[in-house]
């Protein structure tokens, strides 16, 4: 693999794309979805996320082009060159161009957008040509089927020298990308990422998946994909929450996050200095709505943050440190819930069920028993 | 130019082109010279960038546009440099 000079990547982990421009040999839902299978192929291999944009300006600028397009790269037409990307920087940094005099494709009868986008993005996250033929980084046309792609070696090895490798999971190996065939869904050492009530339904959220289940009712649960239901969300949910008096819930990634009623999105992502939180909080690890305060609890590392529904901000004093304030919950919260006056923190392999008025903790499970394992 | 090439004249002088844009487009560093512009030496930078891309591609370094490069030459490609730039 290679590099380019002077190494330049982005210094944030979670990054913004747009298409500000489709093609018309590809329907725009083959586009969007070929460029989030190609994003998701490097977030898998390094702790970067992707949240799309439909407006404004992103990190990425996603556009088809013809000719001479105005950054001193003109296309050629058919053939030759299919597309380009800029390093990572500010302004034209990032953004990737795509000749729109191809015949672009989501399959073999042209040229494979997944495979072109995937190797570009490549480039718009620092990564210049590899002289290895099996890269994906090799600067010649080689056509890779989307579903089921696995980044060759020779790219984890260059994208992860950059961003290093994806935060291994409570402590697992780091391997280089070699994603389980066979995802162990009741691997007792997993936690979750997120967990919140939504309408009638408990969502748990795991890097790509979610498993949705009554409260009373542990069978029948079922994971599904997240892109399956929140596809601006993709995958690694940090945090969600619902205020149910409201009817809302709120989704949490990186620095930014969404607003649903029930799985409907409301409009496009937005910060998280809304709430107050200090700017250099990058991410939130769990949050927990309790209607008898009404306030919801933001735990960021140790440490946690309350914030006043009502009100609408956040409440002075904080933040607080979080085994100080719930004595017998050990290490960093990684998901929590509110259910019928007790508050259930999800901490690796371990959920404490909390009693709320008794200021204690009431018993121990294995996380994993709640999507029924 | 016709040092360089190994194939009939026709052909020889598309594929010399074809080359020259390819070579000036792929193994140019920014602020290098572009082949064709008036340097010392034509054919040395020329010979260089396409020993440069025969030693990238993993091909016979003969500083030729033989067979096997020109195939490299045609194939559809990404259109970021393969030389620091």
């Amino acid at each position: 693999y290679r590099l380019f000079p002077g190494e330049p990547k982005w210094k944030k982990n979670t990054l913004t794309y747009r298409i500000s421009k489709y093609t018309s040999s590809m329907t725009p839902a083959e586009v969007d979805k070929a460029v989030e299978m190609a994003l998701q192929a490097w977030s898998s291999a390094v702790p970067l996320s992707f949240v799309r944009v439909n407006s404004g300006e992103a990190d990425i600028m996603i556009s088809f082009e013809t000719g001479d397009h105005g950054d001193s790269y003109p296309f050629d037409g058919p053939r030759g060159t299919l597309a380009h990307a800029f390093a990572p920087g500010e302004g034209l940094g990032g953004d990737t161009h795509f000749d729109n005099a191809e015949k672009w494709t989501m399959g073999t009868n042209g040229f494979n957008l997944f495979t072109v986008a995937a190797h570009e993005f490549g480039h718009a996250l620092g990564l210049a040509h590899s002289s290895d033929p099996s890269a994906l980084m090799y600067p010649t046309y080689k056509y890779q089927r989307p579903y089921g792609f696995h980044l060759p070696k020779d790219d984890v090895k260059g994208i992860q020298a950059l961003y290093g490798p994806r935060k291994p999971f409570l402590g697992k190996p780091t391997s280089p990308h070699t994603p389980p065939h066979h995802p162990d869904l009741c691997d007792s050492t997993s936690s979750f990422d997120a967990v919140t009530m939504l309408g009638k339904e408990l969502l748990f959220f795991r890097d790509r998946i979610f498993w949705r289940r009554q409260v009373h009712l542990p069978s029948g649960i079922r994971p599904s994909t997240i892109t399956s239901s929140f596809p601006q969300l993709m995958s690694n949910v940090d945090a969600a929450y619902e205020v149910a008096e409201r009817g809302t819930a709120y989704f949490f990634k990186g620095p930014h996050y969404w607003i649903t009623r029930g799985f409907q999105m409301q409009g496009p992502p937005r910060t998280i200095y809304d709430f107050g939180f200090p700017r250099y909080v990058q991410r939130i690890d769990a949050a927990v709505y309790v209607p008898d305060t009404q306030k919801t609890l933001f735990f960021v590392g140790d440490e946690y943050y309350s914030y006043d529904e009502r009100k609408g901000k956040m409440e002075k004093d904080y933040p607080k440190n979080t085994e100080e304030e719930f004595p017998g919950v050990n290490g960093q919260i990684d998901a929590a819930v509110e259910l019928n006056g007790y508050i259930y923190f999800f901490s690796g392999p371990k959920a404490y069920k909390y009693d709320v008025e008794k200021e204690d903790v009431v018993s121990v499970v294995k996380s994993s028993s709640w999507i029924g394992c | 130019a016709s040092s360089l090439l190994a194939a009939a004249p026709r052909t020889s002088w598309n594929n010399y082109h074809l080359a020259q844009a390819y070579l000036n487009k792929y193994y140019t560093k920014e602020g290098g010279h572009q082949i064709g512009e008036l340097v010392a030496r034509r054919g040395n930078s020329m010979v260089k960038k396409i020993k440069e891309l025969q030693t990238f591609f993993n091909l016979q370094v003969t500083g030729k546009l033989d067979k096997s490069t020109m195939d490299v030459i045609k194939r559809p490609r990404c259109g970021v440099p393969d030389v620091a730039n």
